[in-house]
């Protein structure tokens, strides 16, 4: 679940 | 890690065209709501921000689920 959190979190970064 | 200060500086309309977007990706897509959720509370949206995200990222696949005021 980590991992998919941090793609999420890069995802939504590199939206940003 | 410390919550980043430069989120509040970010106008609502853009935060919420980067969660449709984000929302929109494929892998995003298919993940459950719930988790979706929870991540964009995260970010910093508030429930009916990411309401609207999710309705603008697209119709809810079921709309069974699709509770709340019309």
């Amino acid at each position: 679940f980590a991992s998919q959190e941090k793609f999420f979190q890069e995802l939504f970064d590199s939206e940003l | 890690t410390s919550p980043l200060d430069m989120e509040h500086a970010i106008p609502r309309e853009q935060l919420i065209s980067t969660a449709v977007k984000f929302l929109q990706n494929p892998r995003v897509h298919q993940s459950p709501l719930a988790t979706k959720k929870l991540f964009l509370k995260k970010k910093g949206l508030t429930d009916e921000e990411i309401e609207l995200a999710l309705q603008q990222s697209g119709p809810a696949p079921d709309e069974s689920q699709s509770s709340g005021p019309s």
